[in-house]
């Protein structure tokens, strides 16, 4: 099975 | 003081029913380079970049920094209102906590303004690096969108792979599948028919239709989507606002546990 990721998990906050 | 005039104020009518349904509450950032915004889904499997660049403004002053919360919703309502033909300025008081929609008619026989209470929202800013991306695909627009529709009568995901074949739509369900291969057509009429495929090497990614489908009310906007793709990396769904700037819509990727 797939699992969504999260746009966090490849951007980090400023 | 921040004194934002747009002739062309469909535009921004266009920019809100195209992410007031993805995002509830966001800040509105103000500054010498342009009116901006950049706001995750609740959920944060989708980002919203929004660019609109200074100079495509007729009249644009914005004296400091000014970053603007607002509802979304309740920003779309108040700039429905506004005619399509109609020029549209935003306005607002340093500190203050409200800002105002101008519309005018285009021949000025009509002046109605608008007074939105802003919000102080906790939003985190995201750095976006630059990305090389594997394989880069533009197409129209209504063709993109026609294609998200389609598959999400099928399934809930659509596998997006680049070949040397073309892009290739792909979902399953409980009823079955679909296949969409659009492949590079550049010898159309109209530029913004072409189908443009430049692929660094073969990817495939999986991403969930409902957001896909979402990110297609920008449609409007823009004859022509770009969709950028890296292996397990967020897609990157653009479309172009008019000459002014750009809504790049940021899905991250189902990937396999």
């Amino acid at each position: 099975g797939s699992k969504q990721s999260t746009i966090t998990s490849f951007f980090s906050k400023v | 003081m921040l004194e934002l005039r747009l002739v062309q104020g469909s535009l921004l009518k266009k920019v809100l029913e195209s992410v007031k349904d993805l995002v509830n509450d966001a800040n509105f950032d103000c500054s010498a380079t342009g009116f901006s915004l950049q706001a995750m889904d609740s959920s944060h499997v989708a980002l919203v970049a929004l660019l609109l660049r200074s100079e495509g403004f007729e009249h644009y002053r914005c004296d400091r920094n000014l970053s603007m919360g607002m509802n979304l919703n309740n920003m779309a309502k108040m700039l429905k209102c506004a005619g399509n033909d109609d020029i549209v300025t935003i306005k607002a008081d340093d500190g203050g906590d409200t800002v105002t929609f101008m519309f005018e008619s285009p021949t000025q026989d009509k002046i109605a303004d608008f007074e939105m209470k802003l919000m102080d929202i906790d939003s985190e800013h995201l750095g976006i690096p630059e990305a090389e991306f594997q394989a880069i695909v533009r197409m129209p627009s209504a063709e993109f969108a026609r294609i998200c529709k389609d598959l999400s009568s099928i399934g809930d995901t659509v596998v997006i792979s680049v070949t040397k074949e073309g892009v290739k739509f792909s979902t399953r369900g409980d009823i079955g599948t679909a296949n969409i291969v659009c492949r590079q057509n550049t010898t159309v009429d109209k530029p913004e028919d072409a189908t443009v495929i430049e692929m660094q090497e073969p990817v495939s990614l999986t991403f969930a239709l409902r957001y896909m489908n979402s990110f297609t009310k920008a449609t409007p906007l823009s004859n022509q989507v770009t969709i950028s793709l890296s292996s397990e990396l967020p897609v990157v769904v653009e479309y172009k606002v008019a000459e002014m700037g750009y809504i790049r819509f940021y899905l991250a990727p189902k990937l396999e546990e």
